[in-house]
């Protein structure tokens, strides 16, 4: 995969409450009232992964993939958005030296979200195939212990799954920029939360004045596959308030086995 | 010898685009589907040091020297494949996804993908109701040899088809799906296993949708080039 050599994933410690059930605000869990132990309504989250994945985690609904126990689970359709609203909840230590920067980086949202850091708020737009990076320099405790708490919303369109069943259930889901499975298939029941939750790869990552963005490696070839050449584009941001001099080089390092290089 | 270096400015509050000259390498070892050859990996490593503070960031990737090739064979109407030139007969598995609830985990991906390979497939047909595969369900195709088919989030069943047809037009906001699209693409382009991005499921995509990524994917006239010893044309893999 591709590696970001700054990358921190988070991916414990995690919290997870129904958004019907807690009573203060995203500002007020990220600075005075922060949860701090899985005691009801919090319970220890599956991050990446789903409410429902959660819940099963916890015991609190039985295992949708046993028996007829999927039936036992409410639907969304039946229960309502806010009911699979859900507040994830987790601490992470970043403490910046002059001139770096930290993004707080989500792989996978499913369908939207309000990020709150130390008592800051930004929206994650919909779509559940799309990466969301946040400057968050300027938000982290100088301390360098940060709470965060990310509030998750289902699906725009979750659909009701018509009496008979079928493929895609009522094909309401197919209005959003989402996974259609979830309503249903002829090889899998209804998924009654439709997925909803950080869903992908959490991480924060650290860099100095300049950070490298997504770059795109394409290889032509002559001579029946005797001649290569190696093309290589990338993304540049200099988040600095200065022109950054720069040095920037590419290695290709052939990979034998597992970890052994030729250099 | 694989080594570039190069010096630039990067303005204040500023993002650029930027072009290495391309690295020339003679008879490098290429990567091949399970089945026909090894599936040889470079590893790729991008840094960028800043004057006056050190290195600022660096990024790596497992790449592989290939060139996919595909098109419809009009006397039987099926999609013809070749690798690095080679004709290849296409033993495929559907695959939907890990898991319902997508707890999805790299030993999982791992197991999975290689027993794909052990079964002699070599190629992975990701089905549109599903998702676009991760990262980590990529990096086992390519360290297994399973050529991806990659389709995008539309279904013949929820997006215009079935009875009563449903959502002729698609998702409700096509920017946004243009969005996710390129979004995708970027996040998975690297991949040597990558071979073919496909609008949908038994469905093509609304016409603005489906043009519009036809021209996002198609191929980059730059890499049109002819050799200069005009022997063959240049293509990117």
């Amino acid at each position: 995969m591709a590696e970001q050599h700054r990358k921190t994933v988070l991916d414990s410690g995690w919290l997870a409450a129904r958004s019907t059930e807690v009573q203060f605000t995203g500002i007020q869990l990220t600075t005075t009232h922060p949860p701090t132990s899985p005691t009801s309504p919090w319970m220890q989250a599956l991050v990446p992964g789903t409410v429902l994945g959660t819940l099963v985690k916890n015991k609190v609904v039985p295992d949708p993939f046993y028996g007829l126990q999927n039936e036992d689970i409410v639907d969304i359709a039946d229960s309502g958005r806010d009911y699979y609203t859900f507040w994830f909840f987790t601490t992470f230590d970043c403490k910046l030296s002059i001139n770096q920067h930290c993004d707080l980086n989500f792989r996978g949202i499913n369908y939207y979200a309000d990020v709150y850091l130390n008592g800051h708020e930004i929206t994650l737009p919909k779509g559940m195939f799309r990466r969301h990076s946040i400057d968050v320099t300027d938000i982290l405790h100088p301390d360098g212990s940060n709470l965060l708490a990310v509030l998750v919303h289902p699906p725009d369109h979750p659909g009701r799954i018509p009496p008979e069943g079928g493929q895609g259930g009522d094909h309401e889901i197919g209005k959003d920029v989402a996974t259609q499975y979830v309503e249903g298939w002829d090889w899998i029941a209804p998924i009654r939360d439709r997925n909803t939750g950080i869903w992908d790869e959490v991480s924060i990552s650290v860099t100095g004045p300049v950070k490298i963005i997504d770059p795109h490696l394409v290889s032509s070839f002559f001579d029946n596959y005797e001649r290569a050449y190696l093309h290589t584009t990338t993304e540049l941001e200099n988040k600095s308030s200065w022109t950054a001099e720069c040095s920037l080089s590419i290695q290709v390092i052939m990979e034998l086995e597992d970890n052994i290089c030729l250099v | 010898e694989h080594v570039e270096t190069q010096y630039l400015s990067v303005p204040a509050n500023s993002r650029v685009q930027y072009t290495f000259p391309e690295l020339f390498f003679y008879k490098p070892n290429l990567w091949w589907p399970n089945g026909m050859g090894k599936q040889s990996l470079y590893n790729v490593i991008i840094n960028i040091d800043v004057k006056e503070y050190g290195e600022s960031d660096s990024w790596s990737h497992l790449f592989g020297f290939r060139k996919i090739e595909s098109h419809i064979d009009d006397a039987t109407g099926g999609r013809l494949f070749k690798v690095n030139g080679e004709p290849i007969f296409i033993r495929g598995g559907n695959w939907i996804l890990s898991d319902g609830l997508l707890r999805l985990s790299k030993k999982r991906y791992n197991a999975d993908i290689k027993f794909h390979a052990d079964m002699n497939l070599n190629m992975i047909r990701c089905w549109g109701g599903g998702l676009a595969e991760r990262p980590e369900f990529y990096h086992y195709c390519d360290y297994y040899g399973l050529l991806v088919w990659q389709e995008f989030w539309i279904t013949g069943d929820v997006d215009g088809r079935g009875d009563p047809i449903s959502n002729p037009n698609g998702p409700l906001d096509h920017d946004l799906f243009l969005f996710c699209a390129r979004d995708t693409v970027k996040l998975l382009r690297n991949h040597p296993s990558l071979a073919l991005w496909v609008g949908g499921n038994e469905q093509t995509p609304p016409d603005d949708i489906n043009t519009a990524l036809k021209n996002d994917l198609r191929l980059h006239p730059w890499f049109e080039t002819v050799d200069e010893t005009n022997k063959s044309v240049g293509h990117l893999s």
